[in-house]
């Protein structure tokens, strides 16, 4: 109850790089599972790997990563995940 | 005795209304709902795709559980035996009904709906819903295609109607058998505008000239966007008046005049899909049942509108992933129904002049994955209990808690907010 509320989301991909079905990949051809954390400050978003036989989220398997600032950046057009610390924050997604 | 519920959700509805503080559409009927209800202004889909967003708030349950990340699984078969929302107030003496796309059909509910586990009679499809897709758009050399955009004159098309037309109608003559039964109700409408193709009445084209759309305001995709995150709208390319227009793949961009047609026919869409809620609302008024049934408003997820550089739903930003979220409640959330008075007269997008006054926001960060439980405290029930860590075996349980506390949540008084700008948009 007193814990900040937090919404989850999260979007599959076959590839890092868009091809004709990243918007829609059958489970079989998934490879990178997008976590979203979102709060009043901020959107979280780490790319890791995922396995569809076991769906398994390997959190090692980090292939990007995203964060933005609602305060500054309510479109989320500015990605500050490359140069901030946010080791918090990945703790807080596990 | 328990509230009846009218549980509408819409597909692919981003928060383009008047109560989350959009200036330019007109939802004056949605906006009426909103009037009366709590309002949740930070309210989020645990997938931007119809089919995992569906059966993930419909069981409670998130899309790691379900195991559905596209449209070809069945969870009872898949993942797990989970109760649905529906399926725990009909074992809980309701009769409930499905109409219109509520469940994504196909393989994900099973090919039917979920019937009959979910529902206590078989669910209602317009009979049109088959031509959504046909060769029905008129285009500028007078042949009929498959279009995006796609303004229609109603007389001309298949059945001389559209499928949410058909879904309004069956919705009202279904509310006036279960009044005249007397039975306590779960009835779920499921509107299929402004998901593609954008096909509407044309006459709601007069409410958005041209001329005053703008594009999105960060139309471009950002230079520091990792290319996973990308959305390539793969979909509304295959659409023949995209196809001939030869854009790059995955980048484009499209032409800035054809952007803003896809705007203007979304928001177009948007004041049909609200004309639709309208008629359905003040059904609901004449038939006497506005004081004993909760209204929630909501939709399986957003729609990017050229923000990005991207169109359609598919991603993690918060375009495609927000969605309207109100309830209302009476006697909770409106005093209104106890006067007797009208609560939901229909007014009409092109006439009406908005006089918005909000009852209630919550700015609290929500998820859809909480309906379920939050349904179920509303009317009575008990509340399914939360999930354990691996809950594969557990018919019945939640992972999303109920969000009624945050209804009248005493650290942030409820908003009594004028013009019905919303602080997310203001931030």
């Amino acid at each position: 109850y007193n814990e900040e509320p937090v919404a989850f989301s999260q979007y599959p991909r076959p590839a890092d790089t868009p091809q004709w079905n990243s918007d829609k990949p059958k489970l079989k051809d998934i490879r990178v599972m997008g976590y979203s954390m979102r709060t009043h400050d901020y959107r979280y978003t780490l790319w890791v790997g995922f396995n569809p036989s076991n769906f398994s989220a390997d959190f090692k398997d980090v292939h990007a990563g995203e964060l933005y600032m609602v305060e500054s950046d309510p479109h989320q057009d500015y990605n500050i995940y490359n140069n901030t610390l946010h080791g918090g924050l990945f703790k807080k997604i596990l | 005795d328990g509230m009846n519920v009218l549980f509408i959700v819409v597909d692919d509805l981003r928060p383009v209304l008047g109560c989350y503080g959009d200036k330019l559409v007109k939802s004056p009927n949605i906006d009426q709902l909103a009037s009366q209800s709590v309002v949740f202004s930070n309210a989020y889909a645990q997938q931007a795709v119809c089919a995992p967003s569906r059966v993930s708030f419909l069981t409670g349950r998130r899309p790691d559980t379900t195991r559905l990340y596209d449209f070809y699984s069945y969870w009872r078969v898949h993942a797990g035996n989970y109760s649905t929302m529906p399926q725990y107030f009909k074992e809980n003496g309701y009769v409930t009904v499905s109409v219109g796309k509520v469940f994504h059909a196909g393989v994900s509910s099973n090919y039917s709906d979920d019937y009959p586990y979910s529902w206590s009679i078989p669910p209602f499809h317009p009979s049109t819903e088959k031509y959504e897709n046909d060769k029905t758009c008129r285009g500028k050399d007078g042949k009929l295609h498959a279009n995006l955009v796609c303004p229609v004159n109603v007389t001309e098309m298949p059945s001389g109607t559209l499928p949410d037309i058909q879904s309004t109608e069956e919705a009202i003559r279904l509310l006036r058998s279960m009044k005249t039964k007397k039975q306590k109700f779960f009835l779920a409408v499921g509107y299929h505008k402004p998901h593609i193709p954008l096909r509407y009445p044309q006459e709601f084209l007069k409410l958005y000239p041209l001329e005053n759309i703008t594009l999105a305001p960060d139309p471009w995709v950002p230079e520091r966007l990792p290319s996973v995150a990308y959305n390539p709208w793969t979909d509304i390319r295959q659409r023949d008046d995209v196809k001939v227009l030869n854009v790059s793949f995955p980048y484009g961009p499209l032409p800035e005049d054809f952007q803003r047609q896809i705007r203007q026919s979304y928001y177009a869409a948007v004041s049909y899909l609200d004309m639709q809620v309208g008629r359905l609302l003040n059904a609901l008024d004449d038939i006497g049942l506005s004081n004993s049934t909760m209204v929630v408003f909501t939709a399986d997820h957003g729609w990017s509108l050229g923000e990005h550089g991207e169109w359609a739903k598919y991603s993690n930003f918060d375009v495609a992933t927000r969605v309207p979220l109100m309830f209302y409640v009476p006697g909770m959330t409106s005093s209104s129904a106890s006067q007797g008075k009208k609560i939901f007269p229909y007014l009409d997008p092109f006439s009406h002049v908005s006089d918005l006054v909000l009852q209630g926001r919550s700015k609290k960060m929500v998820e859809l994955v909480s309906l379920f439980s939050t349904l179920a405290e509303l009317a009575g029930l008990q509340v399914p209990p939360e999930c354990p860590e691996t809950s594969f075996s557990v018919a019945l349980c939640t992972e999303g808690a109920s969000i009624v506390r945050y209804f009248n949540s005493s650290e942030e008084k409820l908003e009594k907010e004028k013009d019905g700008f919303d602080d997310a948009y203001r931030g």
